[in-house]
């Protein structure tokens, strides 16, 4: 009890510093190589277009990661390296605010370690949630982690160009989200080819 | 320190009562939805034929999980229940072993919960591991994930039949893998026509 106040009490805090500077902050969770990296990039691309400014705080557990996917884009991107958490919490995450140029950006991507159960109980302070899953990890993903889902308010199911060819229905992941979250929005996407953006720009409020 | 010492105890007993029953038992780990149970399938299919007696322990995070999968061998399947924790660990095994029928069966496999980081200091006490990923979550799982894959002797690369669709070379991963692990085996199969399981059951030394 006293390890979830806590938590709590440290997102506020972040939720705060964020407001604050009029920053808009989206926590990107996902299963592993769902295709959370490529999302952000691609709507990296999109909110450039519109002259919104990004910056990415990147969570991984080793020094192997994604940092110089972003450097096209000549933005702010910090890595958090989690060392043996298998999540990025409020902590972490308020270290890294304070070495982020929160002047220089609209809009904060933080892309949260590949987990589809501990950052359901490690809140990050942010306005917004999304959980990224792929058509190939199965028909089942949804209805075996109830808890994240229940929580996070937009499912996407990415890689659905292979959705086909793996025989997986969507329906199937939609459905399974509906009866936990009834109010939660499914967007469906390709992030090699940009197929969803629009609709997910949209369910974000951006 | 006292916590890794815990879970080494409490792995060498499990190793020694799986000894004492003459059983092979083995720590099955993977990414979320990466193929682990379909693989296990295709290896209770090869063994049957072989007249090898076979037993299934599940993990999972909630009661919805793939128990039904295993109805139609007709062997010996228990779910582990973890409630929050993202994987197995010692002590849930034992109980699993105390209430399994352990003199039914001649091997064991151990279905980790999908997870490619917490399982690394989790021993169970099996005399193989082996970690499933899918060619699906793309180039640089082995390098993000180094010390799982510096632990454990055997990878199984799986979904390869949809590399060339993805534009995956399995050779990065390969590659990666004998970069933390030389004498690592790897094998790259696709579980559902079992392709590869001839030279998994080999490497697993069945
Ligand atoms: N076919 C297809 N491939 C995709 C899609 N999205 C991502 N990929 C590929 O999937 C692999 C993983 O993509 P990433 O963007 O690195 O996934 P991630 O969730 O950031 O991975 P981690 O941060 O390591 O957990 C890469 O090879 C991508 O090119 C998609 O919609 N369709
Ligand atoms: N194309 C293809 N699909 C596969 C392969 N192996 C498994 N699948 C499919 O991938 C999905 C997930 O397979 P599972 O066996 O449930 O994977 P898992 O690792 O046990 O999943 P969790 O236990 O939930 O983490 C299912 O839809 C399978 O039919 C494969 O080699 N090729
Ligand atoms: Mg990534
Ligand atoms: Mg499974």
């Amino acid at each position: 009890e006293d390890l979830l106040i806590q938590q709590l009490e440290a997102a506020a805090k972040n939720y705060h510093l964020l407001q604050e500077h009029g920053l808009q902050a989206i926590n990107v969770m996902g299963a592993i190589g769902s295709g959370k990296t490529e999302l952000i990039k691609r709507l990296i691309e999109y909110l450039q277009r519109e002259g919104i400014r990004v910056g990415v705080i990147l969570g991984s557990i080793s020094d192997n990661n994604d940092q110089q996917r972003f450097t096209t884009y000549k933005i702010p991107v910090y890595s958090l390296h989690t060392e043996e958490a298998s999540y990025l919490d409020a902590a972490m995450v308020a270290i890294a605010l304070k070495r982020f140029p929160l002047q220089e950006v609209d809009l904060l991507f933080i892309e949260n370690v590949g987990n589809l159960v501990d950052p359901a109980n490690f809140p990050l302070g942010t306005a917004q949630e999304i959980i990224v899953i792929s058509a190939t990890e199965g028909e089942a993903t949804v209805r075996k982690y109830p808890k994240i889902f229940a929580q996070t308010e937009v499912l996407v199911i990415n890689k659905i160009d292979l959705a086909s060819v793996m025989e997986i229905d969507p329906q199937v992941l939609i459905a399974d989200y509906m009866q936990v979250n009834p109010y939660g929005k499914t967007i469906l996407t390709d992030a090699k080819t940009s197929r969803g953006m629009e609709q997910l720009i949209a369910a974000l409020k951006i």
